[in-house]
């Protein structure tokens, strides 16, 4: 028996936002620990992984290990069927072929239930290891998501440049070029608008804008995002869902003609 | 996409 609540269904819509536009279908590898989510986007470029733990859940058991096959548009499909403040519970019995969303309304009057097809997906899992990245910067998702959409606007490719001072996008193209640049913040009054930069090393990385523009699709769950790069391996884009995990987007920089 | 490489070819299987 697999069962999972969370007493507000905005967090999950906001995760299935997040994963939605670069996975058709995706396996949620339900624990005792909770839930994992691990797939490559269609085209093999970028990499999503998704931890939500099962103590950030208002409810959760889960007596068997449990892959769950699901087809992320039908999700979707069946989440707006969602209030935002409603309860949503998750539920499989061991070994089924579908899985329930129950959605409760506050005051427990309206009660629904969908049931999906699960799917047999033959998806494989890589192991990534904990690495030190050369240049760790964390910085407002806001910020990080306006960057990416202006600089899209000039080039396929923004160029990342990290030294301990900073941290550069820029861009160039047919119409010119772009270059934004963010100085380390010392003495914000808000955390959340901190721009802090931990470097061993400097990078300068290309990363094709059009996978950064999909990644900021979860920026509603969190009010930081965190970028771990070094040299000739994939970026990490990170972004904590507070209280429930996380989710970590990776992806390989373009190499240079 | 030109000069991209494939993300699988980054980690191992698990």
């Amino acid at each position: 028996m697999f069962e999972a609540r969370l007493n507000n269904a905005t967090t999950l819509k906001k995760i299935l936002d997040a994963i939605k536009d670069l996975l058709n279908e995706g396996t949620f590898d339900c624990s005792d620990s909770g839930i994992q989510l691990q797939a490559m986007d269609n085209s093999h470029v970028s990499l999503v992984s998704l931890t939500l733990r099962s103590d950030g859940f208002d409810k959760f058991r889960c007596d068997r290990n449990l892959s769950m096959g699901m087809n992320l548009g039908s999700m979707a499909k069946i989440l707006k069927c969602a209030n935002n403040d409603d309860t949503v519970t998750i539920k499989a019995q061991d070994n089924a072929d579908t899985v329930t969303f129950m959605f409760e309304s506050q005051n427990q009057e309206k009660v629904s239930d969908y049931e999906m097809k699960l799917m047999n997906l033959d998806q494989e899992h890589l192991g990534i290891p904990e690495t030190d990245y050369s240049c760790v910067v964390r910085m407002p998702a806001m910020e990080f998501a306006r960057i990416c959409r202006d600089l899209a606007q000039f080039s396929e490719s923004v160029v990342i440049c990290c030294t301990k001072e900073g941290v550069k996008f820029s861009a160039s193209g047919d119409v010119g070029s772009a270059n934004v640049k963010l100085a380390q913040t010392f003495n914000v009054d808000k955390e959340e608008e901190a721009i802090v930069i931990e470097m061993q090393e400097p990078v300068v990385l290309t990363f094709a804008c059009r996978y950064l523009n999909a990644f900021t699709k979860a920026t509603p769950l969190s009010n930081q995002v965190q970028l771990s790069m070094s040299a000739d391996v994939p970026l990490v884009v990170e972004y904590r869902i507070a209280e429930l995990g996380h989710i970590r987007y990776y992806l390989a920089p373009k190499i240079e003609d | 996409t030109s000069g991209q490489k494939n993300i699988g070819s980054f980690f191992a299987p698990k």
